[in-house]
């Protein structure tokens, strides 16, 4: 099994970053060999891994400089997981490809001589749909979008789904919604019922696992851990548990 | 008085929409002139006032091709509240801003013939520091910087206030950032006490105002009400009012 998957929503906040960390680091646990690429300036995925990047290596080299990405990877303290880390100097690659040849497939051709060594390889995106995302879609074989139970995330689902279209049409035959996640569901809320069940209508392929809120999730990052070593018992640890359980289920239907 | 506040964060989902909608419908219930532009292609402050944009009309023409703004300008249902509207079209923006002339000025000359007919601009920024974001810094007198209780939100601060320095120093040598707000507070968690005295210790200038999580604020976008309609008696309308006040004392004293 080598998949690669992007996990994108234009909508920030809605747990895209604490999605590509804790998926990621549950799937390490299960013995997959798992590969993060943080594609977002911020770095927030790298910071939540306890990483530091370095301006000269990482993601912007790969993009522009066409260095190979190998050289940017690094192990974090979980086992089975790796991460290609980024620093803010990665928004200046949002300009710069613009005027780039082949620009929205620079990520595909920097990831493809990593693809076998992974089992699985996480993107973790900006919230825009710039072309760090668009590159990042052209890259991946499927998409997960992780929305959370409010109304401004859903507004914009439609926007989202149609730019994956796009991506499908012109640019990545085989792309794939492979699921819309729930996140920051807080169950006592009038809200997130609703916002839940029009996400079940409208996208099927929601997954059936859904990630409560759980002041757990936001106080790791402080502490440069993953969920599964900052709290493993928390609700969120075992929420992410069980979305690695049904991706792989999912994964192996495929 | 006629102040342009962009209120902004490049970190996504820290409340920027909701402060602009919430806080210009408290200034207008004042009795002051407010109008909110919508410079993210998301339009959320757009749908949270119930308003539709239009593609051929709003930001993205006054942007690209210099169509006065004063036509854009669209009535709320709240009395002293007028919004320039946007749609996803937006994002083009970003794009083919890049090769325009003095493309970091295009907002501010849009909005120059608008000044004098407000006594408030607030512009509601993405989540990002790409174009659009930087065409509000140079068009503004100030800056609100909403930031979650959370440690991403704490962490993107740092490079935030250097690009607001940089635009400083070589655009907009009057921006000043009026305050940092504290947003969806919840004050029975660790977490949020630790970033408010971080916080407050390396921004002085950050609001007395905290506004607490409230799930009233989340439901009232869906019925494209702001709270001061929705709900006026929630905790979140209060609040709002409560830094609509410090605001103006603090506008005063400039
Ligand atoms: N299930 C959860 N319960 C509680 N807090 C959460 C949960 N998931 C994420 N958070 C917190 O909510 C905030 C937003 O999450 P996160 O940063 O992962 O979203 P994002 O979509 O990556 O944001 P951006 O759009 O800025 O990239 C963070 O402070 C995070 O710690
Ligand atoms: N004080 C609050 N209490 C509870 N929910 C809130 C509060 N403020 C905002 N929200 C909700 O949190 C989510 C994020 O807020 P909002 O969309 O205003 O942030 P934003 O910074 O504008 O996001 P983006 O980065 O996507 O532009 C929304 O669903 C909003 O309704
Ligand atoms: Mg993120
Ligand atoms: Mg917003």
């Amino acid at each position: 099994m080598s998949v690669c998957i992007a996990v994108t929503n234009q909508k920030g906040g809605v747990g895209k970053t604490t999605t590509t960390v804790s998926l990621g680091a549950s799937l390490a646990a299960r013995g997959l060999r798992v590969l993060i690429v943080d594609a977002d300036p911020q770095a927030n995925a790298t910071s939540a891994l306890g990483v530091k990047g370095r301006d000269e290596a990482g993601l912007y080299a790969a993009l522009i400089e066409e260095e190979p990405l190998e050289r940017s990877v690094e192990p974090t303290a979980t086992a089975n997981l790796w991460i290609v880390p980024t620093t803010p100097a990665l928004a200046g690659a949002e300009v710069e490809l613009v005027t780039v040849m082949a620009r929205e497939f620079r990520m595909k051709r920097a990831l493809e001589s990593l693809r076998t060594q992974y089992d699985v390889i996480l993107m973790d995106c900006p919230p825009s749909l710039g072309l760090l995302t668009v590159n990042a879609l052209a890259a991946a074989d499927e998409v997960i979008i992780p929305v959370q139970a409010e109304y401004f995330a859903l507004e914009g689902l439609g926007h989202l789904s149609r730019t994956v279209e796009m991506i499908r049409r012109n640019l990545n035959p085989q792309l794939a919604i492979r699921g819309v996640l729930l996140t920051m569901y807080d169950s006592r809320t009038n809200l997130a019922r609703e916002v839940e069940q029009e996400v079940r209508t409208h996208f099927p392929a929601t997954f059936r696992t859904v990630i409560p809120r759980s002041v757990r999730l936001a106080e790791a990052p402080s502490h440069g851990e993953p969920i599964t070593a900052y709290d493993p018992s928390s609700t969120g640890a075992k929420a992410y548990e069980e979305l690695a359980n049904e991706l792989i289920e999912r994964l192996r239907e495929r």
